[in-house]
């Protein structure tokens, strides 16, 4: 099935 | 020093147990203009942003921009030991910068509770997002529906299975899922205008079809708070985590943003 990626994938690290 | 006061029951205390079954931790800015918080769920799916401006509360000082860890479900074990009609007072002294005072006043003022809830540190909930005006313009399509229609969807779908496709174009919205023991596919056709009625499902923006796979047991968590407003907003984009919104006021809001499942 489609797999879970992080949200960090999306944003940065501040 | 900062200092805000609010009556047991209000809005941010609805928002904070609402918000627990997501977040532990959570990082809290203040300013003068208002109480924002930043958190990430334990599994780091969603991000959650929001922001109390400061004319929500009861009163609201703020003397300098302060920035804590707080662990929320700690703060709400305590706010639930208010009584009804009590007032909440949640502050921080200069002097002492390693706990909050949280004090309850009965409403006759003849019984006062303080509480000191050590901060934590959650810096590593802090993430780097763009100004949000910025980032709307890139969501593909951006709709409103009524946030008892939302919360009813997830959970008819999570009957079914553990995710939910979100589709959405010009003629429907639609919330679809296929399990062993069936499907289910909930359609709406969206009103399409820049204000939307408070009972209907309405496109505001929208630059081209999109669809994501979404896991429910994030987006059932997003519905539980947005039960506590009438309308949410839910923007969709290939490039952007799903986002979630609801407003608080004018200027204030919680926003959501999951990532959505990738099939490789």
């Amino acid at each position: 099935g489609p797999k879970q990626p992080t949200i960090t994938n999306y944003f940065g690290r501040a | 020093m900062f200092e805000l006061t609010m009556a047991k029951g209000s809005i941010l205390q609805g928002v904070l147990e609402a918000i627990l079954d997501l977040v532990n931790v959570a990082n809290v800015d203040c300013s003068s203009k208002g109480f924002s918080l930043q958190a990430l769920d334990t599994e780091h799916v969603v991000f959650l942003s929001l922001f109390f401006p400061s004319e929500v509360f009861r009163s609201y000082r703020c003397d300098e921009d302060c920035s804590m860890g707080i662990a929320i479900a700690d703060m709400v074990d305590l706010l639930r030991a208010s009584n009804d009609g009590d007032i909440i007072t949640i502050k921080v002294t200069d002097q002492n910068f390693e706990d909050i005072t949280i004090t309850f006043e009965s409403p006759d003022k003849t019984k006062t509770t303080d509480m000191d809830l050590q901060l934590v540190d959650a810096r590593s909930h802090r993430l780097k997002i763009s100004e949000w005006h910025d980032m709307e313009s890139e969501y593909q399509a951006i709709f409103c529906m009524p946030s008892a229609q939302f919360m009813l969807n997830c959970k008819s779908l999570s009957v079914i299975d553990d995710d939910v496709v979100i589709r959405v174009n010009e003629e429907v919205i639609s919330f679809s899922t296929k399990g062993k023991s069936g499907c289910v596919n909930i359609s709406h056709v969206p009103n399409k205008t820049d204000n939307p009625e408070k009972a209907s499902v309405t496109l505001t923006h929208m630059r081209g079809p999109v669809s994501l796979t979404l896991n429910l047991r994030y987006m059932k968590s997003c519905a539980k708070v947005s039960t506590l407003f009438d309308q949410v907003k839910i923007g969709l984009s290939t490039k952007l985590p799903l986002m979630v919104e609801c407003k608080i006021a004018e200027k204030g809001y919680i926003r959501y943003f999951v990532a959505p499942k990738i099939t490789e």
